[in-house]
């Protein structure tokens, strides 16, 4: 079950070879490392079509909770997200706006994406990205969640 | 923390990190084993926060997130050489990649039963979870996040409905990126997207608007048209164009490194799809030309 699109052969390669299933501890009788499982993905008992009623539960016990997209993913596209985190209607507190960073090397604040926060929910967007955020846009991605450890304003 | 997990020697790797990594197993419930990768922060790993990492599929690993997205490390296209991330997140907290649900990556089961569900894996997650406190007392009162992409969409809610109940851990919030969140929401929206970014043109939209949307609607509910099949037809090509077309669906501007969404698989003699379904799984018009598709037999004398 290899992801259209992607080419991971050197992970699958890496982790297949004696000397790192040696170092990470694998017994020799567990399987081949693999990307994906065919067999857990055919044969899954989804049971929820949404997750309203787990974030509400989290959301009502004042816990915070972020949901990041990239911009330009299909398989969870960021406006579908958007829908749904707008759709839990926790209070706004600050409308869409424009979240900035500096790229290495360089001096010039740009457009990082947009973020809507909202009662201990935060939605953003990060420009540019699909679907594995850090691989496409690794520094935002790695100042996005600082900031939201360490509750650094966007 | 468990001398026997600690990770001595990344191979690939020109000078080992100062900071600590551990692999090994964490035992969930029955005879399940999930294999764990933790790496320690590289700031300050007695303050910073602990961070689960969970990859989505279902059934993909968390070791790929590791390994090409947050983590300290980056294989080379050799397979052999490794190199750092500076953009690792573990510069700001330890990170935790769990492979689940058993059968996943390094994770198995003794009794070889990979059946399983968002509730069973919510619950052994969180088994491991307290397992793994159990070797690394001393994160006991750190700050917890739960964090996912794709199915753990699905994954990261479900475990934390349980966590938040649990006294015994610090938790603190969770992080979803690229998630699926609510089945209907993201086929919907899908659609929209197709047509704003330009992969379907005014006609095909026009159709869809004709057929699939409702006056007095502020959206149009594309997944849930039962029973019109105008509608369906119309949703045909959207799909086509994005998971059929050759487009990255993970990344519409990147490239598509290979592999293709619907191929025929000549083992199975039979059509198979490699993207996610999650979408239009609720259209009647669609799913059922998709099993259609998909149980179809004697494929090359009859699907060309």
């Amino acid at each position: 079950l290899t992801p259209p699109c992607l080419n991971y052969s050197n992970v699958v390669k890496y982790m297949n070879t004696a000397e790192v299933r040696k170092q990470l501890h694998i017994p020799d009788t567990v399987q081949k490392w693999d990307i994906c499982s065919a067999d857990i993905n055919l044969n899954y008992g989804r049971k929820y079509n949404s997750m309203k009623d787990q974030y509400n539960k989290i959301l009502l016990a004042k816990k915070k909770v972020m949901v990041y997209n990239g911009d330009i993913d299909m398989a969870c596209n960021f406006l579908g997200d958007e829908w749904f985190v707008d759709s839990l209607n926790q209070k706004l507190v600050t409308e869409r706006k424009a979240w900035h960073y500096t790229p290495e090397g360089t001096t010039s604040k740009q457009v990082a994406g947009f973020v809507k926060h909202f009662e201990d929910l935060t939605f953003v967007t990060v420009r540019g990205a699909g679907h594995m955020v850090p691989t496409d846009k690794p520094q935002p991605a790695l100042i996005m969640i600082t900031n939201y450890l360490q509750d650094i304003p966007f | 923390a468990p001398p026997a997990d600690e990770i001595k020697y990344m191979p690939g790797l020109h000078k080992q990190p100062y900071w600590k990594q551990y692999s090994g197993y964490l035992n969930a419930t029955g005879t399940k084993q999930l294999h764990y990768w933790f790496i320690q922060s590289a700031n300050k790993p007695s303050e910073d926060p602990l961070v689960l990492w969970m990859n989505g599929g279902p059934g993909c690993s968390s070791d790929l997130g590791l390994l090409s997205e947050h983590g300290p490390f980056r294989i080379g296209k050799d397979g052999a050489s490794v190199t750092y991330n500076p953009h690792s997140w573990n510069n700001v907290a330890n990170m935790i990649y769990l492979e689940a649900p058993a059968g996943v990556g390094f994770s198995y089961s003794q009794d070889k039963n990979y059946t399983t569900d968002d509730d069973q894996v919510a619950l052994d997650n969180h088994m491991a979870l307290k397992n793994f406190f159990k070797k690394f007392p001393e994160y006991a009162k750190s700050d917890f996040y739960i964090t996912g992409e794709s199915y753990g969409g699905i994954y990261v809610p479900t475990l934390s409905a349980r966590v938040v109940d649990d006294t015994a851990i610090n938790f603190k919030g969770f992080v979803v990126g690229n998630g699926l969140s609510d089945d209907s929401m993201n086929s919907d929206s899908l659609v929209y997207f197709a047509y704003y970014h330009g992969l379907i043109g005014d006609s095909l939209w026009d159709d869809l608007s004709k057929y699939c949307c409702q006056g007095n609607m502020t959206r149009c509910a594309f997944s849930q048209n039962r029973g019109k099949e105008d509608c369906g037809k119309a949703l045909g090509p959207v799909m086509e164009v994005v998971y059929g077309s050759g487009l990255n669906e993970y990344n519409l501007y990147g490239t598509c490194e290979g592999g293709i969404g619907i191929y025929f698989d000549e083992e199975s003699n039979k059509v198979a799809f490699t993207h996610q379904k999650w979408q239009m799984k609720n259209n009647p018009f669609l799913s059922q030309k998709m099993k259609f598709i998909q149980d179809f037999t004697d494929v090359e004398n009859h699907l060309r």
